[in-house]
């Protein structure tokens, strides 16, 4: 089973922290920022992919996390834009080359990003106008998922708010982000219920550590503050939990046939149309 | 007793909260951001200036401040710097044109800000190309003072590398920032060493909130989390309170010297002699 996710969003928001919180294992190693001169090389690096074998519900995965350069940190940012666009797009040629093959090749892997983690600053406001523009683009090539980074800076009525108001930005700017779809036909009443709870989640509250700490006798992973513990895979403190049973678990197949079946066919209907 | 305060940095960094919390008052309300469309009009307010009378140590203070759209949220972020620049520009040729004139104007109000808080996004890695090229142009023109936003999300060690990483980055680009200057020969001791202690906390670390809560008995500013109670007036917590301190009482005097006999006159010099 194989799956890809690409991250994108500004530098420092805890993409990295996500991933191997994810993965449960330090795919992405902490950057080293001491040397500013190293600092200024590290931030132009770019488009990653990395694959990680990992197990869900006794189930093996294959999973390739896309990292992209911290994006939003510049004066001006439209060059990190459209690096990432091509980076999803030549995946897309990829699979049109192959299939017009006339001679296969066996060897061929399936690249194509599956689900886009799009990381919004917790602002406690509205969405900003780049984050607007990005997703409403992204949001054309590929299933995005947004999440506000770093949840554990905002207070619960904050959080709620914020969920709110980037909701209505989303419908109001009509930006197309995946959200959980269902048929009335012919997915079952506990489905339905599912999606609908997962979809009132949006955006889903993220917090990350590779921190461990023993509470009461578990090992939880956390962020120790002097003021208390954020626990990552408590509910009340984040939707950390849910969103990665989502992603790897529940929801793993949706993504990819709607990337098949629907964004995929999009792009090569309009690339073939020119 | 007259002060001229900017406040500058992206939207959603707590600035109208921390202009609040300084003042001990509703001075900038809450912006209403429920509404899309209300929304994107508010992002383009110009820069404006409110005056606030306060009283510190029981010194009648008229403190102005000056809050500035949440700039670094654009694709393109040029034009903001801009307004910024020619805010702090006009104020000095308003100077000039007042010293050059043979009839003096006996209600001339001296506009020029005294202190520039330059609200730095809590990344945990370095300074972003955006803040050291504002902060560096800024910095010829008026007092920099770097402060770090929102830091009850960094954790102590975080916090405590971040700072250090922040004062290599404005030592290597050569930032320009009010470094709580002292005379070896006229200060005395006690001066030298409060200065020493205050750079040494650069880039102040912030936490602002309206809010109060009964704590043991006592009226606590506080930012309330599910884990926990964050204190801004507990210096274990941030440094709100020493940046407040030196701020509106301690270096007040000096802040507005340096703007009147060296930052004006560098002004003046180059425009002069244009
Ligand atoms: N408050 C908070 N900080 C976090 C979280 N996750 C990571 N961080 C911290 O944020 C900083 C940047 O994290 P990093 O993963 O390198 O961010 P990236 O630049 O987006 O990859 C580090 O100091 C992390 O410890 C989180 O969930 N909440
Ligand atoms: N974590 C944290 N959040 C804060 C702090 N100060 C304000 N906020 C929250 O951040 C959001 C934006 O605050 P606001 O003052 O409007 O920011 P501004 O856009 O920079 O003026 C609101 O939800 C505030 O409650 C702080 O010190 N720490």
């Amino acid at each position: 089973l194989t799956f890809t996710v690409m991250i994108v969003g500004a530098s420092g928001l805890g993409k990295s922290t996500f991933v191997n919180t994810l993965c449960e294992s330090p795919v992405f190693p902490k950057k080293d920022y001491s040397n500013p001169e190293k600092a200024a090389i590290e931030r132009t690096v770019a488009i990653t992919p990395v694959t990680v074998d990992m197990e869900e519900d006794g189930i093996k995965l294959s999973l390739t996390i896309v990292d992209t350069p911290g994006f939003g940190d510049n004066i001006n940012n439209e060059g990190n834009f459209l690096d990432i666009l091509a980076y999803i797009e030549r995946q897309y040629d990829d699979i049109l080359a192959e299939e017009s093959r006339i001679k296969r090749n066996p060897k061929f892997q399936d690249n194509r990003v599956h689900a886009l983690l799009y990381f919004i600053t917790p602002t406690g406001h509205s969405l900003r106008e780049i984050d607007i523009e990005f997703m409403r683009r992204l949001g054309r090539r590929v299933n995005v998922i947004p999440v506000i980074a770093k949840a554990d800076s905002m207070r619960p009525q904050e959080l709620a708010a914020f969920k709110k108001k980037v909701m209505e930005d989303i419908a109001y700017y009509k930006i197309p982000i995946y959200n959980f779809p269902y048929d009335e036909e012919e997915d079952d009443d506990e489905t339905i219920e599912e999606n609908n709870e997962l979809r009132a989640l949006l955006p889903f509250s993220i917090v990350g550590s590779e921190e461990e700490v023993v509470l009461n006798g578990r090992r939880v992973r956390c962020r120790q503050y002097p003021w208390g513990v954020v626990e990552v895979d408590n509910s009340r403190h984040c939707d950390f939990s849910k969103l990665r049973y989502m992603l790897l678990s529940s929801h793993l197949q949706d993504l990819k046939e709607i990337t098949h079946d629907f964004l995929y066919e999009q792009y090569r209907t309009e690339k073939l149309s020119r």
